[in-house]
This record gives C-alpha cells, sequence and structure tokens, in this order.
C-alpha cells in the first residue's frame, strides 16, 4: 500500500542506515561513491524496486567494430 | 576521444525531471534522448511530453514500467510527433491518450539504434559524441541510497531494472565515469545525475544503449 504506515517508514529507515554502513565499508578512496539518507530512506528496498524500478532489460547486437570482417563459411 | 565531454556544457540537455511514484523510468530517458538530439540539430531546446509516451506507447505498462526499446519501436513506426510537456504534463499516473492532429507542432523520430557496447565503452562514448545523449538501462537497485561520487561496486551487468540517460563522461581523474542523468529529481544523487565508472560494464551501463535520429 501507499504511502506506507509511520511505523513502517521508521523501519525501512532503521533498516537504511545498516545498509549504508555496509554499503559504505567498500570506500578505498575519495572518488568512490558513498551512500547515506535521502528521500528514499523511508522505502525498504522492495517498495523501492516496485516504484521507482520500472524498466525491462532488453537484448541488442553487439556494436560492429569498425575494421571487424566477416568469415566466409568455409570447412 | 577528449577526456572530456559533456552534452550539457553544450545547452541541449534538459532539466532533471522527477518521476515520482510512477515507474515510468523508459519514457523519460527516451524523451531526454529526443528533446537532446532535436536541439543538437538546432532546434530549441524544449521539454516535450513524458506523459504521452506513457499514455500512449502501448506495448509498455505506463507507470507500471516499460522497455526503452519498446518505446522507441513504438516511435518509429508510427511517427507520433511528441508535443509539448506544457501541452500534455506530467501527472504521474497512467492515463488515456490524448491524440494531436498531424498540424500540431511537436517531435517525431527518423529513426533509432540499439546495441550491446560492453567490453567496447570507449566505442559506446564515440557514439555519445556523435549521435547525441544515450539511453541505457542499468542495475540501480543500490542507487536507492546513492548520495554522490563514482559508483563502482554493489550492482551487476545482466539485471537491468532503470532507464536513465547518459549524456557525457569524465576521464581526467584517476577513476573515469559516465555522467547519467537520472530521473529522481535534482535532489537525488549529484544535481540529479549519478557518476558510474567507465570500464567494466559497471551496473550494465553498455550492455543496452539506444540511441534516437531526429
Amino acid at each position: 500500500t501507499w504511502p506506507p504506515s509511520r511505523e513502517r517508514g521508521a523501519a525501512a529507515f532503521r533498516e537504511s542506515l545498516n545498509r549504508h554502513r555496509y554499503l559504505n565499508s567498500f570506500r578505498h578512496e575519495n572518488s568512490t561513491a558513498f551512500y547515506g539518507i535521502n528521500q528514499f530512506s523511508y522505502l525498504f528496498p522492495e517498495e523501492f524496486k516496485a516504484l521507482y524500478l520500472g524498466s525491462k532489460t532488453f537484448r541488442s547486437p553487439r556494436y560492429p567494430t569498425k575494421g571487424q570482417t566477416s568469415i566466409l563459411n568455409v570447412s | 576521444l577528449p577526456l572530456r565531454f559533456d552534452w550539457r556544457d553544450k545547452h541541449v540537455v534538459t532539466k532533471v525531471r522527477n518521476q515520482q511514484v510512477c515507474g515510468g523510468c523508459w519514457a523519460f530517458s527516451v524523451v531526454g534522448a529526443v528533446e537532446s538530439v532535436n536541439a543538437i540539430q538546432g532546434e530549441p531546446l524544449e521539454d516535450l511530453s513524458v506523459q504521452q509516451v506513457i499514455d500512449c506507447s502501448f506495448s509498455n505498462y505506463g507507470c507500471r514500467g516499460g522497455s526503452p526499446l519498446s518505446a522507441l519501436s513504438w516511435l518509429n513506426k508510427t511517427h507520433v510527433k511528441l508535443v509539448a510537456e506544457s501541452e500534455y504534463p506530467f501527472k504521474a499516473e497512467n492515463g488515456l491518450c490524448h491524440y494531436f492532429s498531424s498540424s500540431e507542432s511537436g517531435v517525431s523520430i527518423k529513426n533509432y539504434s540499439a546495441y550491446d557496447f560492453s567490453d567496447q565503452e570507449d566505442e559506446m562514448a564515440r557514439a555519445l559524441l556523435s549521435l547525441g545523449p544515450l539511453i541505457v538501462v542499468v542495475d540501480a537497485v543500490s542507487w536507492q541510497d546513492y548520495l554522490g561520487g563514482i559508483i563502482q561496486h554493489h550492482c551487476s551487468s545482466g539485471e537491468a531494472n532503470h532507464a536513465v540517460l547518459v549524456t557525457g563522461f569524465d576521464k581526467t581523474g584517476n577513476t573515469p565515469y559516465w555522467m547519467v542523468r537520472n530521473s529522481w529529481g535534482d535532489s537525488w544523487g549529484v544535481d540529479g545525475y549519478a557518476h558510474v565508472k567507465m570500464g567494466g560494464n559497471t551496473c550494465g551501463i553498455a550492455d543496452s544503449v539506444s540511441a534516437v535520429f531526429v
């Protein structure tokens, strides 16, 4: 259901804080991404996926590199 | 290739939008590309209607999700003119498709391309330079918590779930990165943009890359 209840939002927020600690533990240099509280912190990941990640993947042919030539079908 | 390039510097990228509680990222990415390529052709930079694509692209599911490739195929087959955002404003929910007469001003596409550039991100950068901003589909699950910096971990290729628009790249620092326009408002990430590591197909950014021709 949308919008989530205050209790559910608070539980999602607590989970977000734990997640941020894990995500930031991979930072080895200043340029690496950092993670923290933003407008989505009151959502559980499954809610976030359902609401905001609405694109399906699609398969495309490989880009033909310049100079690539087809190989004749020979034995 | 230049070390740094961003179509925003050419003033051909519209402002970051906010899809709100609508899974219409696929439409935002496609409309963003059409806006930019139209401006690159010398036309005025103008916000075009995302809601028109959400309501009218019948092979997709509007705010319940869709595919940029299906939307491009629909635009290409029907030659529908995208009207101005002010004519058909965004309302963050599915609606009935509004039709416009052929005399109505708008932008239609002439063609599109879609390729897998994995292991060829320099070629992808060349395509960006020659064709305009590129529509890509990425794994953005960990982007829920992103605040800034260059995304290098916590996402996969082959698990795409979110469509965005690549507007540029920067190879001047130790970690080259793509500049990626998102549709979650300008308070998210770096003024509404994500920086994603170039090379290594981070988040699957090079798996499904589309360009439009206007």
